[in-house]
């Protein structure tokens, strides 16, 4: 489904300063796989994730996905994989500010052309589904942290994507309700939807069946989980 | 140190709508205390947080900090509590996104009129203590997440507060990281000040003495933690 070749991703800051974000990364993903991707703050996670959800471009190497080299896409192509084959919760979230809860998840729904009532009926079912139905009126700056996150992760799954990138999407959450995220996670996973999870907590990497390690820029390990 | 008497806090949103973030909440912090709260999302602890620092008021019942109600402090003497007496570590972190992150740890020394090539060394040596002495020229956008939390502690104690009142500072750190963060804090409340974190980490929360759990805007239970 997705093949990473020799990947690399640096960032210069002038002056011959130079930060070596991802070095030669090599990743191969299935479809309906399951993966954690863990490593110390700073190891490459987001970036790698940005880069699999065609929000970034490495630096060298060759990103294949679906057999089709993403360089050789056209704007329209990333476009469509990134809101309608890709659903992405951002670990900073990226909400409008001054819309509501139920907006902020419809617009995925605007993009892919659905008509409003039925927009705003998979919005409210969605958001509910993640336990905030009771503050779907609430702007983000009317919302908890882990609210907000919830509605970060109910707009990722509304236009029903096969892929689904979660960057930390329990960091703010308690232990009740992040085992309520990585449920509806696990049943996506059952359906047959491919799902890629950075996290810290290890409680977290133990639904998935694959942990990928990273350390400065590079995979450490990756390895399937066994105790499943 | 702190007394909070019967505190609400509620939310009005519009048409007979109302949220009821904190409801006649009462508690007591001594100097010295070393506190976690816990609670689900949503359960007000944040609410809580910006209450005790003065970030936002109460709709009603008393907050004395030492000896003096807050309701009838001036601008002045609630701008001194905020920025020289109690150090804030938001969970949004709330950086300047386009200052470098040394820029961003000196801001409150400007406050309190260091002068320029303290500021410089000092924030140099507090962005050193939480590992980011080789970030200390990005932007926030140009940093991990963990890093921008980072660098959110740095600013917090970088003018030495009496009182530390940290929003889940480790929420998006690596077990290693979290630990490192700890033990600066484990540290400073051996030197004798206050420090109330938020957590939704109970490995976290076994670093504190005190354990205060929310739910529902109220106090659920305030107890010693005895395993230390
Ligand atoms: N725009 C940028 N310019 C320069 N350096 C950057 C930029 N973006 C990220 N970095 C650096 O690249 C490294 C990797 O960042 P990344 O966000 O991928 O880390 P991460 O593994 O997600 O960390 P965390 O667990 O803290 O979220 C970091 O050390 C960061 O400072
Ligand atoms: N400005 C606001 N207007 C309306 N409701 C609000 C506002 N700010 C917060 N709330 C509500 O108040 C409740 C408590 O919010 P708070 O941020 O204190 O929760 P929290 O315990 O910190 O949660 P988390 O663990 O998710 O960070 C939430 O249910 C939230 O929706
Ligand atoms: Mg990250
Ligand atoms: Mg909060």
């Amino acid at each position: 489904l997705i093949v990473l070749e020799g990947i690399d991703k640096t960032y210069d800051m002038g002056k011959a300063h130079q930060v070596k974000a991802l070095v030669d990364l090599t990743m191969r993903v299935s479809s309906g796989d399951y993966i954690a991707i863990m490593g110390p703050s700073g190891s490459g996670k987001s970036t790698l994730m940005n880069i699999i959800g065609c929000l970034d471009t490495p630096t060298s190497g060759n990103y294949i996905f679906e057999g089709r080299e993403i360089s050789d896409c056209s704007e329209d192509e990333l476009a469509h994989i990134r809101n309608i084959k890709i659903g992405f919760v951002f670990q900073v979230y990226n909400l409008l500010p001054r819309s509501p809860a139920l907006a902020n998840v419809e617009l995925p729904l605007i993009y892919s052309g659905v008509p409003r009532d039925e927009r705003k009926q998979r919005a409210t079912e969605t958001l509910t589904a993640v336990g905030m139905g009771e503050r779907v009126k609430h702007k983000p700056s009317e919302l908890s942290g882990g609210e907000r996150q919830r509605v970060a992760i109910a707009r990722a799954l509304i236009n029903k994507p096969s892929i689904i990138l979660a960057d930390e999407p329990t960091g703010n959450l308690d232990t009740k309700t992040s085992g309520e995220i990585m449920a509806i996670f696990d049943r996506l996973n059952e359906e047959g939807n491919t799902i890629i999870v950075v996290t810290h907590d290890p409680e977290i990497a133990e639904h998935t069946k694959r942990l990928v390690l990273l350390r400065d820029g590079q995979i450490q390990s990756d390895e399937e989980i066994k105790s499943r």
